[in-house]
């Protein structure tokens, strides 16, 4: 579904060169659920964001199917994850101003659906992750980690072919935690979602066999 | 150190009232390391800014030695805040615009130190937590537990008497976090820092011995 080949990220600061990623190469296969652990700093974010198609590589190339990602402009870009992907960011991202409800909604707008049924669906994914008597708050009306959970139904609501998730239990209490993964379980074994992780958490191992270290920008070893 | 009878929090969403404390009481001596832990939503933040005195009570009572903090106006609040207390914020807080090093002066630019003072003790401390190679970076250009460790030593620079860490790990690996809290417990030993934390990380447990439950608002047993 994904290949990755010798991906480079340089950051630039003032005169120095930050070098978060030192050549990635990986396939990730559909239907798989994967995650990338190592310590903080080691690249993990930056490289889902390139995943993603939400940050370009310096160098090296990214290839969705058959499609090279780095040739797409912008706005293909963006309809590109629009209809293939589910991002969750590590600080969630929601729109301040916006409700839970209007927050999972969004991704929804951009497609062809009734407002029906993105009701429907906004209501059963925000029942799944636990939110149904949050829906009316504003993230700043949340606990931190209910936020985390309105970011994640946002991820799903669209039945992605791909999700990205960027510690996506960091905030979660373990059953609150475990809830979460159950549900992308189920998702990835009806619909063949497939999931990358990124985590500290060990939990989130227990769901995602293939575990790919990271160490300064550079995969340690695939386990 | 710190007292707290019957407090009870009450938010109002619309005609919706949100009951996030339901009547806490207790008792937090110089010198301890306590955590709070329960589900996401079960109240550890909005506690924890209560005993800061970031946020009032609907009602109840919070002590401070012999003060009672909800007498305090804003500016002596913030003040007090200033020259006893250190906030490890949930969501961090950092400002955006000024650098790692900027971010953890700014608590000393309130106190009175001297410019050579102030640089000691911030380098020092970005050092500690294991952030001296980025200094210079803002936010925007850091990790997110680069980030979650910059407010980390933002709240430990002006060596302050209780320290309120909201899952100060959350966005850490288990090395860099036990790095930090073994940071913490050398502080509590040598400076009789007060720490409270609040935590889904068993982790910390280890280093904050005695474990408050909290679910839906209230106490559930003292560990
Ligand atoms: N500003 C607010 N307005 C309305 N409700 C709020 C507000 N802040 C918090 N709440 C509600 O109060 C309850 C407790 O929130 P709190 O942030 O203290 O939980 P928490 O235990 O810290 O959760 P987490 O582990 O997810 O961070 C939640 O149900 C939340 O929705
Ligand atoms: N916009 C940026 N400008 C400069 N440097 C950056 C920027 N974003 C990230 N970096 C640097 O790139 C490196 C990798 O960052 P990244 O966010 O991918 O780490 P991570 O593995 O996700 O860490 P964490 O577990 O703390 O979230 C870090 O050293 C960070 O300081
Ligand atoms: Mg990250
Ligand atoms: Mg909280």
């Amino acid at each position: 579904l994904i290949k990755l080949e010798d991906i480079h990220k340089d950051y630039m600061l003032g005169k120095v060169k930050i070098q978060a990623l030192r050549g990635v190469s990986l396939q990730i296969n559909t239907g798989e659920m994967l995650c990338f652990m190592g310590s903080s700093g080691c690249g993990k974010s930056t490289l889902l964001n390139i995943i993603g198609g939400i940050d370009g590589a310096t160098s090296g190339k990214v290839w969705y199917k058959d499609q090279e990602l780095n040739r797409l402009n912008d706005k293909r870009l963006s309809r590109w994850r629009n209809q293939h992907l589910g991002f969750i960011f590590q600080n969630f991202n929601l729109v301040p101003v916006l409700s839970a409800y209007e927050n999972v909604e969004q991704p929804l707008l951009l497609g062809k659906f009734s407002r029906n049924e993105r009701k429907e669906r906004v209501l059963a994914m925000l029942e799944l992750v636990g939110m149904s008597e949050h829906i009316q708050h504003r993230p700043d009306q949340l606990s931190g980690g209910q936020r985390q959970r309105v970011a994640i139904a946002r991820a799903l609501v669209t039945q992605p072919e791909m999700v990205l998730a960027d510690e996506p239990t960091a905030s979660l209490d373990s059953t609150t935690g475990q809830q979460v993964l159950e549900l992308m379980q189920k998702i990835n074994e009806t619909l063949s979602t497939t999931f990358v992780f990124s985590t500290h958490d060990y939990q989130v191992t227990e769901y995602a066999k293939r575990i790919v270290r990271l160490s300064d920008g550079l995969i340690e070893g695939v386990a």
